[in-house]
């Protein structure tokens, strides 16, 4: 563990904290999209097949049980709790993300480390995540003003894995033979995405303005 | 050998 893996997760783990105080204090999920959480619900199971079988670490095990917790939890509340149901944006969450987790499935079926069950479900939740946030982003365009904390949920979660990316360039500095290329281009295709929102939340960050993505 | 399936990465 270094450095940069310890502020990845725990930017991660706070993205999420976020998002579940936005849900909670405000009883809305309004600019939510549900079709990224249901992703990202996707990406941490099949990432975590392992959950039962390898035991890495306390940290390693209690971090996945919170991260597919809180995904699941996140998605069932938006589903189906009775008041925040109510403010999920149906119409503009319309993103077809049926063809992201398909062509993320084929392509795990092409590139993976081994062609076993668990390498080829974890190289898939690798590349579904890169997109996953897809949904959200179009949902923040379309709908116009974003909250503080959904904006601060979708800077975080898109911070987490440029830590990554800089934990990988240390490991890859500092431990001999180590690779983790479908991580690393997932995560920099994953990272870029993040570009544009990245841009314009800085700008009313130094303009202390709201935050607002041009449709 | 070919790296086991162990990530010790989230």
């Amino acid at each position: 563990m270094n450095v940069f893996r310890l502020a990845g997760d725990m930017t991660h783990l706070l993205s999420i904290l976020l998002l579940l105080l936005k849900i909670y204090a405000t009883k809305s999920c309004s600019g939510v999209s549900r079709k990224t959480q249901e992703l990202y619900a996707i990406v941490f199971i099949f990432r975590y097949l392992d959950l039962f079988t390898d035991f890495i670490s306390v940290y390693n095990t209690f971090m996945k049980v919170v991260f597919i917790a809180s995904s699941l939890a996140i998605v069932w509340c938006m589903r189906f709790h009775p008041v925040v149901r109510r403010s999920y944006d149906r119409e503009l969450d319309t993103f077809r993300y049926f063809f992201l987790v398909g062509a993320s499935f084929a392509l795990a079926l092409i590139w993976h480390e081994k062609f076993s069950v668990q390498e080829v479900f974890w190289a898939f939740s690798i590349y579904l995540e890169a997109v996953a946030i897809l949904p959200q982003l179009v949902l923040l365009q379309r709908s116009g003003n974003v909250d503080n904390l959904t904006g601060q949920y979708v800077f975080f979660l898109g911070a987490y894995r440029a830590f990554y990316i800089l934990n990988w360039i240390y490991r890859y500095l500092t431990e001999p033979r180590f690779t983790r290329w479908i991580a690393g281009t997932s995560g920099v295709v994953q990272t870029a995405l993040y570009a544009d929102f990245f841009y314009y939340y800085f700008i009313s960050w130094k303009n202390n303005s709201k935050l607002k993505l041009p449709a | 050998e070919e790296s086991s399936f162990l990530k010790d990465e989230l």
